[in-house]
């Protein structure tokens, strides 16, 4: 494995795969692997092993410790859920709920997503399932409303937590996002202070463009967390490494599957060894 | 860009008159580069980058004015050939109804492209049916109800066909279309996993029931690495006869069109640009080509 010139190119090339396939940014990976090389060389590390060990300890350190989720000391803690098209904001609301609820707290739902057919139908399906409140409007209504509403319902019902829903958006479409903006103006509003999280929904399939999505959402409000879903696909979501150590978001939850227990915090660890399966 | 970074490395070697190994090597890196950017599949870029090897390092690059213009010239007329001629037009069953079914991944567009085609074929002069398949998704059945009464098509539902599953609505739909003469069925199906197998093969025994003419795997424009192994999996089970790419009026580069093209070998049929139902275009491989190389 360690040639005179330093650790053996050829698994370098094979750990640079590796990476690749796993959607991390090609740019990342010129980073890590070179860094690798340095730490491998000023180590001795001569064990195969050994440098992978240290390329997980180089991605762990990428992605920082855990952070787990906000709780307000003045109830109601509000959640936003926002992303592009499809990548499980929906699900990933009601899973959130469920996760909740299991300690013991109560959440409400906003039905946030005016816009997309059978939108609210499907969050209600949820809401029904998990026996908790969804405060809706009905279909074409302004979302900031349907907010507003549901931080007022909440403060009024005493319950601890308002998870909002938002209709799916391309980060593209400045229409659409400066709507994104009002509907997190009005929860400040509502709420006294801005919302306790504001998550990003991340489908762990997505490539190179989960950092776009970072990138025009962190610039139209003040991301707190991301929801990086999917992660039961054969995707590993390498992505996420350039997100956390270029825009400084945690990852704090993981969708593993379409059913309402199939959400965990997020773990650095376990995540690292998924990359490098 | 790719541009710059090809200008750059002609501009250190001018008037050398020859391209010398380190050269070769440092201009195939970056459209390497390029392609893995825009997420087209790792060994599909390997595979890429050794046809046009020849090709761009070749005496018209050499003899250039403005070689880094040659080069991309050549990578991007590649590009186009790998994707596919443009569109070939849809053929209708000789014994209607014409039979689509769309499958894909989770979220990846379906049922939202299953009524633009319904759309598109009512345009076309068809008289479509809409049938609703995925009794898996909370509200999924309503979504198409929805879609289906604002494009003015009929869906047929697991409550019409008086089922339980996917396969016996999927047949049922088959009759109630010939008993009232729809000539196009467009069947939507429930995402999955390409990994999950007992709904993989739910999708073969739908796919036995329906034998439809034409097989799509809706494939979201963002898809990374994985998309060799999602389409190859599908195309394995089902036999894929095209491919539409979805949310391409995003700003994703759509490196997954070449991945899945290069493993599967059908057209791509149709590409999503929007979440209204009139949002459907013809693939154009030179518009795509571009987008992949930034
Ligand atoms: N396998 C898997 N599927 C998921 C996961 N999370 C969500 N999904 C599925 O992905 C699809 C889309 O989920 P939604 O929750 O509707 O996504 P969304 O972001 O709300 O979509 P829009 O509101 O239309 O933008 C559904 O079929 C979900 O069941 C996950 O962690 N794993
Ligand atoms: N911007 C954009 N959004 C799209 C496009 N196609 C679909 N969508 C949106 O993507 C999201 C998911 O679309 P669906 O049609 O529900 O996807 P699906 O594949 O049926 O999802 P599942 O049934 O859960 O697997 C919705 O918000 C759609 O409006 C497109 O071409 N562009
Ligand atoms: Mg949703
Ligand atoms: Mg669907």
């Amino acid at each position: 494995v360690f040639t005179r010139r330093g650790v053996d190119e050829e698994l370098l090339e094979e750990l640079e795969e590796t990476l690749i396939a796993a959607d991390v940014n090609v740019n990342a990976v010129q980073e890590l692997l070179e860094t690798l090389r340095q730490e491998a060389k000023a180590q001795r590390l001569r064990e195969a092993e050994d440098v992978r060990a240290c390329l997980s300890a180089l991605l762990k350190g990428w992605l920082g410790a855990p952070a787990p989720l906000t709780v307000s000391a003045t109830p109601p803690t509000v959640y936003l859920f926002v992303g592009v098209n499809g990548v499980g904001k929906t699900t990933s609301i009601a899973k959130t709920a469920h996760m909740l609820q299991r300690q013991g707290k109560r959440a409400l739902l906003a039905a946030g997503d005016t816009f997309r057919a059978a939108a609210i139908d499907q969050l209600q399906i949820w809401a029904d399932r998990l026996g908790c409140d969804l405060v809706k409007h009905k279909e074409g209504a302004d979302p900031s409303a349907v907010v507003f509403d549901a931080i007022q319902a909440a403060r009024a019902r005493g319950v601890d937590f308002v998870l909002a829903d938002t209709a799916g958006r391309q980060h593209t479409h400045a229409r659409l996002m400066e709507e994104l903006k009002k509907v997190h103006r009005v929860a400040e509003k509502a709420l006294g202070r801005p919302p306790d999280e504001v998550l990003l929904v991340l489908d762990a399939v997505a490539g190179q463009n989960a950092i776009r999505q970072a990138e025009e959402f962190a610039r139209a409000l003040p991301l707190t967390g991301i929801v990086l879903t999917k992660l039961d696909s054969t995707s590993r979501g390498g992505a996420v490494l350039t997100i956390r150590k270029q825009l400084g978001i945690p990852i704090k939850l993981i969708g593993l599957g379409e059913k309402a227990d199939q959400m965990a915090p997020f773990d650095p660890d376990a995540f690292v060894e998924g990359l490098l399966a | 860009s790719l541009t710059d970074k090809l200008q750059g490395i002609f501009e250190r070697i001018r008037g050398k008159g020859r391209l010398d190994e380190k050269t070769v090597d440092e201009v195939l890196r970056e459209i390497r580069l390029a392609l893995l950017e825009a997420d087209v599949n790792f060994r599909v870029v390997k595979e890429f980058i050794a046809r046009i090897r020849e090709q761009a390092v070749g005496e018209e690059v050499l003899k250039s004015l403005t070689p880094d213009q040659q080069v991309i010239r050549i990578v991007r007329d590649e590009l186009i050939a790998l994707l596919g001629g443009e569109a070939e037009p849809i053929r209708w069953a000789a014994r209607p109804p014409t039979v689509f079914m769309l499958c894909g991944l989770q979220g990846s567009g379906k049922t939202t492209t299953c009524a633009k085609l319904a759309r598109w074929a009512k345009s076309q002069g068809r008289n479509p049916m809409l049938v609703a398949c995925d009794l898996q998704r909370p509200a999924a059945v309503k979504q198409l109800e929805v879609l289906g009464q604002q494009v003015g098509v009929p869906v047929f539902t697991p409550q019409q066909a008086g089922a339980q599953d996917p396969v016996r609505t999927a047949q049922r739909a088959l009759e109630h279309a010939r008993a009232q003469g729809n000539d196009v069925l467009i069947v939507d199906t429930a995402g999955r996993l390409q990994v999950d197998e007992p709904l993989m093969e739910e999708l073969q025994r739908m796919h036995a029931a329906l034998q439809p003419h034409e097989t799509l795997l809706v494939v979201d424009a963002t898809t990374g690495q994985e998309a060799v192994n999602v389409a190859q999996a599908f195309h394995e089970r089902l036999e894929l006869t095209g491919v539409i790419m979805s949310k391409m009026d995003g700003d994703a580069r759509g490196g997954a069109t070449l991945s899945v093209k290069a493993v599967v070998g059908k057209p791509v049929r149709f590409v999503g640009v929007g979440e209204r139902t009139d949002a459907l275009e013809p693939f154009y491989p030179d518009r795509v080509a571009s987008r992949i190389l930034g």
